[in-house]
């Protein structure tokens, strides 16, 4: 199992739509600064579930639709697709493929998506629980947080510690 | 329910204790639990003792040897209960040459069982994926995808423009 | 005593909209005190908007971007309340290249009248310091002192012992 | 008036002594992960009065005395001079140098110096008031802590603000 593509259109920097597709191997992604790396990061933990607008460095979740440039407008929709490779069938899913996606419009309305099927939220955390996968699992290591187990307390690693592990 | 923690700590601490020699070449690394208290309570102390030094305390470690010391965590936790994917977003920001070529060595120890998707701005880093994305924004403020070759990304900084194929 | 506060605020608000356009090679920085409240008490707000993107909250700009921002702050306050002396320790961390470049020409400005201690990693920032000195720690745990070239410097990682004069 | 030199002995990973020369230029220290650069400016920092060993990254004042390596033995004393050329008697000592010393004894006992005088902390915070140059002056810029300005919410933004200018 593993991360064949991830899409986003209308979601933060991302106004056309772009794909990446990937290998099982290890991809890096590059770019200069403000660019839109760590904005796929964000996409990610979107799609999963993450419900926080400030932990998508956001004040209101709206905040992650496209809001336009000096020559471009804002749009008023924002989508990501997450595209898995489930041949091992390692997600509980009958299909060799799993793709989840996340849509957002600005007048707020919103839909989970499992298989283009409309579905919610609830679905798509019952596909992932328990891999490590998701908006808080310990597999997504966001930009300055990579020494966030040493800077909290003793008990809060617990906690850390006990949801990862 | 004590003893499922129990073991799952012993066996993360034993996989701290390896990649944390791992990633210093050298040195001990040790996860303790707090003492005098209920194993069901007790927090999560982190030693982290680089080769040649005295171990004090996580604080007046360096930048780099945090970083060092937080990546061996995540790796240790990772290792003991594997998720097919993994995103790191710029972990290797403050890593001198030395520790970044030992971070890519042990990530490349993991890479064979678990899918990584490194955002990075260091060549040593890059160097190791075998998928590379650029991402740029060729019209300002809109994010869009590039091929990068290696040799492009060495003067990415410079001008994204020159990646674009 | 509330003119002091707000002709000093104004003239660094002026530095900082003049530097900002300088580091980010465009866009709008500006300070701007709490509305609606006596300018004695008025908290300050950053706003911060790189080339071609529109204002939206500090939280949303990149790693790089932020540093690029505080940096400006910084000068800003430097340049109506110069100090002879400053010390700044990796601050260039999360800059690209080309943002690496813009600091350290904002910088050969501050140094025409202050004195700069700079800690770095960076090549692009070590290349223009007048004097390079080396730390390592040639017995395990003690520093010392070398005298280090720059094409020592970009080997340095792989062996410290070969910056040794 | 500019920084001529700073002098280490016994000061956290400063075993032996150390000498830093330097001219009115911009200067840079470089070096790998964990060397000592960060103690340089824990030690300029801890001169000009820092009193909290938590600014200083340890648990305790006495954690800046050198603690030993496998292979050397604690020692028993911290000194750190700093020499300032006073040619422009920017600094009110009627001398064309100026050298700040402290002196601290694992018993405890610690000691200022200018110009090799004893003398108390408050003669030293005198010389340097209003410069900017001092422990929390802004002249000094952290590992770290380059975004604390725009971390601060806008009333320490206002706090920040008035003791710089
Ligand atoms: N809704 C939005 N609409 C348009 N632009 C947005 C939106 N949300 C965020 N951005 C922009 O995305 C940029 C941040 O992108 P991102 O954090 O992905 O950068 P990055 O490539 O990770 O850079 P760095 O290397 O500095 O970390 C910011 O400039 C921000 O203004
Ligand atoms: N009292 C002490 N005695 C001996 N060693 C000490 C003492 N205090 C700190 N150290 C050591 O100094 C090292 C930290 O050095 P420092 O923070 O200066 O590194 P650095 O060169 O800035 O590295 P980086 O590039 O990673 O930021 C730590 O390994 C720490 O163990
Ligand atoms: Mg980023
Ligand atoms: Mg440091």
């Amino acid at each position: 199992m593993y991360l064949k593509r991830i899409s986003l259109t209308g979601f933060k920097s991302f106004a056309d739509p772009v794909d990446f597709d990937f290998d099982p191997g290890t991809s890096a992604i590059v770019g200069p600064n403000g660019c839109g790396k760590s904005n796929i990061v964000d996409a990610f933990r979107w799609v999963l579930g993450e419900r926080s607008a400030k932990g998508l460095r956001g004040s209101e979740m709206l905040d992650v639709i496209f809001k336009g440039t000096k020559t471009r407008s804002a749009l008023s929709r924002a989508e990501v697709r997450l595209l898995f490779d489930n041949d091992d069938h390692f997600l509980p899913i009958e299909a060799s493929e799993v793709e989840v996606a996340r849509i957002l419009l600005r007048d707020g309305t919103s839909e989970y998506q499992i298989n283009r099927r409309r579905c919610r939220l609830k679905d798509v955390l019952a596909i992932f629980a328990d891999t490590g996968i998701g908006a808080d699992g310990y597999s997504v290591l966001g930009q300055g947080r990579v020494d966030a187990f040493l800077r909290a307390n003793s008990q809060e690693r617990r906690k850390i510690f006990e949801e990862a592990a | 329910c004590r003893t499922l923690f129990t073991d799952s700590f012993q066996e993360v601490r034993q996989n701290f204790q390896e990649i944390f020699s791992m990633m210093f070449g050298g040195g001990t690394g040790d996860l303790k639990l707090e003492e005098n208290v209920d194993p069901l309570e007790a927090g999560i102390d982190v030693v982290a003792r680089p080769p040649g030094k005295r171990i004090s305390s996580l604080r007046l470690l360096s930048g780099g040897e945090r970083s060092l010391t937080a990546i061996s965590v995540i790796f240790a936790l990772f290792k003991s209960r594997p998720s097919p994917f993994c995103i790191l977003d710029e972990v290797d920001a403050a890593l001198d040459e030395k520790n970044n070529r030992r971070f890519v060595r042990v990530l490349n120890e993991f890479a064979k069982t678990s899918q990584f998707l490194l955002i990075t701005h260091s060549r040593i880093s890059m160097v190791e994926a075998e998928r590379l994305y650029g991402v740029t924004m060729e019209e300002q403020g809109v994010s869009c995808r590039v091929v990068v070759q290696i040799e492009d990304a060495k003067q990415w900084g410079d001008d994204p423009t020159m990646a674009v194929h």
